[in-house]
C-alpha cells in the first residue's frame, strides 16, 4: 500500500 | 471519482436525510439508537479533520460539512428536542467498548505514526462498528419501523458500494488502501443479516421483525 496522506474519500 | 463512489456516497446522504426526515416528521427518534449517532459524530469529526487545510473539492468540502452538521444535529434532535421519545433502555450498547479498543488499534495499525493518519485510522475503524449499538438495539426491541429499515438498508447500501468503489480503484487507478478496505468489508458484513431480513420482509411489505 503506497503512502496515501491525502486521503479524498469521504 | 467513479459511479460507485458517487452512488455510495449518494446512498449515504440518502440514509442521513431519511433519519432526519423519519425524526421531524414523526417528531420522535424511537427505535433509533443515541449512541451510535455519537459514535458517527465522532467518526466525522476525527476523519475530517483537514477540512481546512487540504482541499480535495468543492464537492469533497460541502459532504464533509454536511456530513459533520447532520450528525451533530441529529444528536440534537435525539438528546434534546425530542428527547422525550429517546429510548436509552434499549440503547443500552457500552460504546467504551467500541472506541477504547478501536482507539488503541488505531495507534498500533496505521498507515503513518502522526496525529491527523492516526485520528483518520481510527475513524475509519470506529466506523466499521459504529452500526452496533443500533443492530443492538433492533435486537433487544425486536423489531424496528420500516423507515428504520430504510435507514439502515441506505446506510448499509453506502460503505458496500464504497467496496465496489475500490475494486474499481484498484484495478483502474492503481490505488488500494487496506485499512480503508479492511474495514469496509467489516462494516457490510455486520450488515449482512439485516440485509437479508430487509429484503425477504420489508421489500415484500412487512415490518422488520426480528425472530423472537
Amino acid at each position: 500500500t503506497g503512502k496515501t496522506f491525502t486521503h479524498d474519500e469521504l | 471519482m467513479n459511479v460507485f463512489r458517487l452512488l455510495g456516497d449518494m446512498s449515504h446522504l440518502l440514509a442521513i436525510l431519511i433519519l432526519l426526515l423519519k425524526m421531524w416528521k414523526t417528531r420522535s427518534c424511537a427505535g433509533i439508537s443515541g449512541k451510535t449517532q455519537i459514535l458517527f459524530a465522532l467518526v466525522f469529526t476525527t476523519r475530517y479533520l483537514d477540512l481546512f487545510s487540504s482541499f480535495i473539492s468543492i464537492y469533497n468540502t460541502t459532504m464533509k460539512l454536511f456530513f459533520i452538521a447532520s450528525s451533530y444535529f441529529t444528536i440534537f434532535l435525539m438528546y434534546s428536542k425530542f428527547k422525550a421519545t429517546y429510548d436509552s433502555n434499549h440503547d443500552s450498547f457500552r460504546m467504551e467498548f467500541l472506541v477504547v479498543p478501536v482507539g488503541g488499534l488505531a495507534f498500533l495499525v496505521n498507515h503513518e505514526f502522526l496525529p491527523l493518519e492516526i485520528l483518520w485510522t481510527f475513524s475509519i475503524y470506529l466506523e466499521s462498528v459504529a452500526i452496533l449499538p443500533q443492530l443492538f438495539m433492533v435486537s433487544k426491541t425486536g423489531e424496528a419501523e420500516t423507515i428504520t429499515s430504510h435507514y439502515l438498508f441506505a446506510l448499509g447500501s453506502y460503505r458496500l458500494l464504497y467496496i465496489f468503489n475500490w475494486v474499481y480503484r484498484y484495478y483502474f487507478d492503481g490505488f488500494f488502501d487496506l485499512i480503508a478496505v479492511v474495514a469496509g468489508c467489516v462494516q457490510t458484513i455486520l450488515y449482512c443479516d439485516f440485509f437479508y431480513l430487509y429484503i425477504t420482509k420489508v421489500l415484500k411489505g412487512k415490518k422488520l421483525s426480528l425472530p423472537a
